[in-house]
């Protein structure tokens, strides 16, 4: 009995294990895919526009964003070196990262919300490798 | 005191923290400076 | 047990290629983002094409509302957040280069 309640403990913990690592391979999916649709739709629009945007109206990846109210007062304090900064606010914030900034702006096909047409999941399939196919049709 | 420790400059990651902090700063019942002039919470982003 | 034993051994395959699935990913993900680096820094092409517009970001956060901060740190940067009870407080460490800071132009 004793042997059997181990080997179930040890079951659940891997069931529980197998689970956060489903949810952090379809995190990197939905990073790559989000990551190879953006260059994709860059390098297209600049064969429109011949050429990049100006430098500095562009955002090179990876990058953090960081939203406030506009009334927010923020007291900030840079070392000489730009190694370190100190931001004080007097109201809330919110910070995202590269990878939802995309998922904001389509670039996952909304795959993160379970919604996706089949021709961008035709396409979603494209941008990932064959062994990870079945995982995408599971999101 | 510092409740979260985030390490970025990693592309792509740390998605889940930053969760984390976004709820920890919008549920904290810290009085705002603002509160008097309607609510001030930074807009949720929209989704294209 | 007999029946327990299998069904772990059944898990710990399925464990097993859920990480090695984990790896290539991130390997072919840190492949991806590096040959883009490279082809730019050898001028191959004129900018790694990994980039959003202020534009686009605009189109995700209504700046006439919000203020709009972009953070861009060398990897291991540290950010410390502090306890909101006491501070809306955000601390930025770097060890391996300077840390880029900048508003979002409204338009």
């Amino acid at each position: 009995a004793q042997e059997c309640q181990n080997l179930e403990m040890e079951k659940q913990q891997r069931i529980e294990r197998i689970r956060e690592k489903r949810i952090q391979l379809q995190e990197l999916l939905l990073q790559q895919i989000a990551f190879k649709n953006l260059v994709q739709r860059n390098r297209h629009s600049e064969q429109h526009t011949r050429g990049p945007p100006a430098v500095n109206s562009t955002i090179q990846l990876p990058f953090l964003i960081l939203n406030t109210s506009k009334r927010t007062v923020i007291d900030c304090s840079i070392s000489s070196d730009k190694f370190e900064y100190l931001f004080n606010f007097d109201n809330m914030f919110e910070i995202h990262n590269d990878t939802e900034i995309l998922k904001r702006m389509g670039m996952s096909f909304g795959l993160e919300a379970g919604k996706c047409s089949s021709k961008d999941l035709r396409t979603a399939k494209s941008l990932v490798p064959k062994a990870l196919e079945k995982y995408l049709t599971g999101i | 005191r510092t409740r979260i420790l985030v390490s970025i400059g990693e592309s792509f990651g740390t998605s889940e923290k930053l969760q984390k902090i976004n709820q920890m700063v919008c549920n904290s019942d810290r009085p705002l400076k603002h509160g008097a002039e309607g609510s001030t919470a930074p807009k949720p982003l929209k989704r294209l | 047990v007999a029946g327990l034993q299998w069904e772990l051994q059944d898990l710990q395959d399925a464990e097993q290629q859920l990480d090695t699935l984990i790896q290539m990913c991130t390997t072919q993900f840190k492949l991806l983002t590096e040959d883009l680096e490279n082809n730019f820094l050898q001028n191959l092409t004129e900018n790694t094409s990994a980039y959003v517009t202020c534009q686009d970001l605009r189109s995700v956060v209504d700046p006439s509302e919000q203020l709009v901060m972009v953070i861009k740190a060398p990897p291991e940067t540290q950010m410390q957040v502090s306890d909101p009870a006491e501070a809306f407080q955000i601390a930025v460490k770097s060890t391996q280069g300077p840390i880029d800071v900048f508003l979002c132009p409204e338009e």
